[in-house]
């Protein structure tokens, strides 16, 4: 299933 | 304190639009460079950043920064007050607890006063990479808004897949499947209408549609829309103004 990513996360960890 | 002022409340207006439903209350975070905004939506999943600079308003005025708490929904209410080619100052105190918004129409002599309260509003602030971008897509505004929405019918969610030739939007749902492609081409007598493909390496990245056609309220701000993508990395779509920008990134979809 394809879940949809958190924008945040690839802020924060980018 | 914040003063500044707008020629055409019609920007204004466009602007809010575009991000109201989006982020129905933000802070503007007003400065001497000018009016930024940045939020994300209540599900996290995608983020709103809007630039109007200091040259766009004449006179601007701002010494020391100054957040305003705005309810957008709010907001539109009172611009609905001002006619497009009224023009708009905004004023501020400092450390303010409503913001002064007089239209004046210089036609028939017409001032209008309003003030709207302000809110406290805590929002995180996410600092956004530089990020070199394996494609980048220019393309003409009502087409990325016609593409959306007929892909939206049949389905949650789109692949953009760009490569040198150009990009194609592809999508399956329960009724079908179904796709559009754009070939890259250069319109000499109207080039707003042109599709580019800057590419240093082909992408293919799903990204949910309601968020996209959410995007597409911003299209009367721009003639043009780019797309910039790099695999697993929120999606940018920005429009660019003449005076700043509205940029919004959406998280892509992830196999797990």
């Amino acid at each position: 299933k394809i879940f949809q990513g958190q924008i945040f996360k690839f802020f924060l960890e980018g | 304190m914040l003063e500044a002022r707008i020629e055409q409340a019609s920007v204004l207006k466009r602007v809010i639009e575009a991000i109201k439903d989006l982020v129905p209350d933000c802070n503007f975070d007003c400065n001497d460079t000018g009016i930024a905004l940045q939020a994300m939506d209540n599900s996290h999943v995608a983020l709103v950043a809007m630039l109007l600079r200091a040259d766009g308003f004449s006179p601007y005025r701002c010494d020391r920064n100054i957040a305003l708490g705005i309810n957008l929904n709010s907001l539109t209410k009172v611009l609905r007050c001002a006619q497009n080619e009224d023009m708009i100052t905004l004023k501020a105190d400092d450390a303010p607890d409503s913001l002064n918004l007089v239209f004046e129409n210089t036609e028939n002599e017409r001032i209008s006063e309003y003030d709207i309260k302000l809110m406290d509003i805590d929002q995180e602030h996410l600092g956004i990479p530089d990020t070199e971008y394996s494609a980048s897509i220019t393309l003409p505004t009502a087409e990325f808004q016609r593409i959306c929405r007929d892909l939206s019918q049949l389905s949650e969610s789109v692949a953009i897949e760009a490569t040198k030739e150009g990009v194609k939007f592809s999508c399956s749902g329960d009724i079908g499947n179904g796709s559009v492609t754009l070939r890259t081409h250069q319109n000499v007598d109207k080039p707003e209408l042109s599709t580019k493909v800057d590419l240093t390496e082909p992408v293919n990245l799903t990204f949910s549609l309601k968020y996209l056609v959410n995007f597409c309220k911003a299209s009367s701000l721009s003639q043009t829309v780019t797309l910039s993508l790099s695999n697993e990395v929120p999606l940018l779509v920005e429009y660019k103004m003449d005076n700043g920008y509205v940029r919004f990134y959406l998280a892509p979809k992830i196999d797990e």
